[in-house]
């Protein structure tokens, strides 16, 4: 449940951040 | 009418002696050419000029160019370190080399910090945060109410904000991360370490003689 989490743990899985699609052909 | 042009080598404006990125980096002069591979695909994907714009960049992440994520955004703007609207192969290396498995876990602190201290004020802000959290929630489509929004700004900040003037600085912040390790997950790509064998064309492209490795 997101209340559980602090705000950066959910910021965190934003595909945004997700570098490792840069690799993905 | 247009000058004769003999066939030359594309131009790469910052295409820098793979020898040299790799001394300052923990990548090898092979992984080096491979990232320029990479490089070549992203920087060509959309204007062929040698250099990856915004675009490309999100195209390369979202594979679409339409895409506008603010956390793309500023891991762009922090990869484009001349502040020229682009990024250039070396600055791409160097970036990356951030992310490297063996980069220092220091260096990986560092650059979350600048991540998320979107003003660049020295401070990850409560207002910051918050932004960051909305434009999360509006990309992935979630709704959560605003009572619910400022409950998790409220844990958060009791959280990091050890000295409660309302702001995270960098201390407080390599404090946080340091109880909180998943937070810097998202600063390790393991597909560097592998990335001579994800781009294995580097070999026929390779301008140095002998390839250190």
């Amino acid at each position: 449940r997101p209340v559980t989490m602090n705000a950066f743990e959910l910021i965190s899985k934003s595909q945004g951040l997700n570098l490792g699609c840069l690799f993905e052909k | 009418m247009g000058c004769f042009q003999s066939k030359t080598r594309k131009q790469f404006p910052g295409h820098e002696n793979p020898v040299i990125l790799a001394s300052q980096t923990a990548f090898s002069v092979s992984e080096v050419e491979a990232l320029f591979e990479l490089f070549k695909s992203i920087s060509s994907s959309v204007i062929d000029d040698g250099l990856i714009n915004k675009e490309e960049f999100q195209l390369a992440i979202f594979k679409n160019r339409k895409k506008e994520n603010l956390f793309a955004n500023r891991i762009f703007d922090l990869f484009d370190v001349k502040r020229k609207g682009v990024i250039d192969f070396g600055d791409f290396v160097r970036s990356l080399n951030v992310f490297h498995p063996n980069a220092p876990q220091e260096d990986k602190i560092d650059f979350s910090f600048k991540l998320y201290d979107m003003d660049g004020t020295g401070y990850i802000e409560r207002q910051e945060v918050k932004q960051m959290l909305i434009a999360l929630l509006s990309e992935s489509e979630m709704r959560l109410a605003d009572e619910t929004v400022e409950t998790i700004l409220d844990k958060t900040f009791l959280e990091a904000d050890v000295n409660e003037d309302g702001k995270i600085d960098k201390s407080e912040w390599q404090n946080f991360v340091s109880r909180n390790p998943s937070l810097m997950k998202i600063m390790t790509l393991p597909y560097l370490r592998d990335i001579t064998t994800t781009f294995p064309s580097f070999v026929f492209n390779s301008e140095v003689d002998e390839i250190a490795t």
